[in-house]
């Protein structure tokens, strides 16, 4: 029913093919996933999309059209996704409207949401994680580091997101995290595309650190109750959080409403972060410019 | 559609369970909710 | 809960549960047959050893492979309570052991051998990670006997790893009856009926109550066995308050008592 035509991509745990559903002329890419090297059977990343990818059906997430076996191998069957966020932002011949940027914040808080009301953390939203359909539309993707929401004594590991897009109570080694910790990686998406750089670069973990407070200011238990009680918190340099001005000038095309809706996705305390619901009722998608319809964005 | 299908009303619960980690520091710090909590078991209850 | 695998792939009526028992039963017994005519045909045996053969080599019947089925599920509870499990990785691991055994015949596939996977793959699902080695060394079977037959594993479950359990309605049900009973309900007794019914939730998804109810069915019908007063004057309050916006979406209660009261019954 499926064909392997080109080899597109391979990463630590699966070698990515596109190809065509035979009975229906469709592309689709298939995602082999290796499983001779993995000395503890089918690989965690391998479980994670499985298991969640099986879950949700949505707009804004990426279909997984079909699964099977073959040679010993298993095979997710997913959606033809031709390009992504990153491709966009890196590509200077691109240009792009706040409009469009309005639509692709939209598409992205939807296949969030929707996996928080499945009650799914995601935990590796990035760029190039969110990959672009034909006509334009945002799908969220990658679910190898997504897991259930925990059990409320659960401990978590704090060792997840792709470090530039990591949430500060993770860079502290939170293991009782939220959903909210997605919500901070919207939140720097959103400020990349306005910048149209990575806007919190850091080199390694502490850098992170660093750079993250240096550009937002330092939390204090003010406004974050307890954060100092983290062990990290005490080798931190202080940094004063950035005025109103400092931030329209950083971001100059952003609106009062923009720079309200990236600044509550970027709260420090994940206690009152905007949640998936807080960002799509805000003001900044009800005022103009309207988001773009995604098949006319170029 | 975010309109939810049932109230949660936090003042209305005793769960000493979940009462008690809401105030421990690394709960406090990591940004543990409860209202969080109650929606996920109400949620799977009433589904 | 319908978009859910559980609901799309795991749910069956009674008549639909059996069908399939029987109908994996008699692929495999028909592999058996078939496995036999070949060996007889390639030996020239005896009218006694025929004889012998015919009577010996009779397929298990399907309430055969269910006895069997049902004995090595209460082992992989047992292995995995005794691993200290979180009991929804047990109840996972069950599922997980009774839905490989509605796709596949204990003639196919030695129970036995099956166990330790489940509950190996059971913990890799809910993200409790054991390594294969620290495994084997706690649960016995070498590494190649926990490995071989997870991939049959992931495909017999139709890659569904997601499974809703009775244990958070459970919460639920108890913080909404503080809702609904507001002050007439003591908490320690509440607290006390929590953890009965935790248990007997553990018993009754060795059941096929699984696949015939959603878990908050299964849970109400648990806290109907437990305390069948307090649960309806609970559904009576909270449905006859829902009553007056009677409209589409509004769960009729009667037809919910209804589910409620088979589930129980089929429970005890």
């Amino acid at each position: 029913e499926y064909t392997k035509e080109k080899k597109v991509g391979e990463g630590t745990y699966a070698v990515v093919y596109l190809g065509t559903k035979q009975s229906t002329g469709r592309q689709i890419a298939v995602k082999e996933i290796k499983t001779s090297e993995f000395k503890d059977g089918l690989d965690m990343s391998a479980i994670r999309e499985v298991k969640y990818l099986q879950e949700i059906q949505h707009d804004n997430v990426i279909e997984l059209v079909d699964i099977f076996m073959a040679y010993d191998n298993l095979n997710l069957v997913l959606e033809f996704l031709p390009s992504d966020l990153e491709v966009i932002i890196k590509d200077r011949s691109i240009l792009f409207t706040p409009a469009d940027i309005k639509s692709w914040m939209l598409m992205t808080l939807r296949g969030v949401h929707h996996c928080h009301r499945n009650f799914i953390l995601h935990r590796d939203l990035k760029p190039n994680n969110l990959l672009l359909s034909p006509d334009g539309v945002i799908k969220v993707a990658d679910f190898g580091l997504a897991r259930a929401v925990p059990s409320p004594h659960e401990m978590l590991t704090s060792n997840v997101v792709t470090r530039w897009y990591r949430a500060p109570e993770l860079l502290f080694g939170a293991k009782h995290y939220t959903s909210a910790i997605d919500i901070w990686s919207v939140g720097v998406i959103f400020a990349e595309l306005m910048l149209r750089i990575p806007y919190l670069p850091g080199q390694n973990d502490i850098d992170q650190m660093e750079v993250t407070f240096r550009a937002l200011g330092t939390p204090t238990d003010k406004e974050w109750p307890e954060v100092s009680s983290f062990g990290s918190y005490n080798k931190l340099q202080i940094y004063p959080p950035p005025s109103i001005d400092e931030l329209r000038k950083r971001f100059i095309a952003a609106s009062e409403n923009a720079l309200n809706f990236m600044c509550g996705m970027l709260t420090m305390n994940p206690k009152k972060r905007w949640n998936a619901i807080e960002c799509l009722e805000s003001e900044y998608f009800k005022e103009m410019p309207p988001p773009s319809d995604p098949s006319e964005i170029k | 559609n975010t309109i939810p299908r049932f109230k949660l009303d936090e003042k209305l619960y005793s769960d000493p369970f979940i009462k008690d980690l809401e105030n421990r520091k690394e709960f406090v710090a990591s940004g543990f909710r409860t209202d969080y909590v109650y929606e996920r078991v109400l949620t799977e209850a009433f589904m | 809960y319908r978009h859910s695998s559980q609901y799309r792939f795991w749910s069956f009526s009674k008549e639909r549960l059996r069908e399939k028992r029987v109908n994996t039963n008699k692929i495999a017994a028909d592999t058996i047959y078939k496995n036999i005519l070949d060996f007889k045909n390639q030996q020239d045996l005896t009218q006694e050893q025929l004889d012998v053969l015919d009577a010996r080599t009779q397929p298990l019947s399907v309430d055969d492979e269910l006895k069997l089925i049902n004995f090595y599920a209460k082992k992989v509870q047992v292995i995995s309570q005794h691993l200290n499990l979180p009991t929804e990785i047990i109840a996972t691991s069950i599922s997980f052991f009774k839905k490989f055994f509605l796709e596949n015949s204990v003639m196919q596939y030695d129970p036995k051998s099956l166990v330790h996977t489940t509950i190996f793959l059971a913990c890799k699902a809910e993200n409790y990670f054991i390594s294969v080695d620290s495994f084997a060394k706690k649960a016995k079977p070498n590494r190649e006997a926990i490995l071989k037959y997870e991939f049959k594993l992931l495909e017999s479950l139709k890659f569904s790893l997601l499974i809703h359990h009775p244990y958070k309605p459970l919460h639920g049900f108890f913080l909404d009856i503080q809702n609904v009973l507001h002050g007439k309900v003591d908490l320690n007794y509440m607290g006390q009926t929590y953890d009965k019914c935790k248990k007997k939730i553990t018993e009754a998804i060795l059941t096929d109550v699984v696949y015939l109810f959603t878990p908050p069915q299964i849970t109400l019908a648990i806290l109907m066995i437990e305390d069948e007063a307090l649960i309806t004057k609970y559904l009576e309050l909270k449905f006859s308050v829902n009553s007056e916006k009677k409209n589409n979406d509004t769960i009729s209660f009667s037809t919910l008592l209804t589910i409620i009261n088979d589930c129980k019954s089929f429970i005890q």
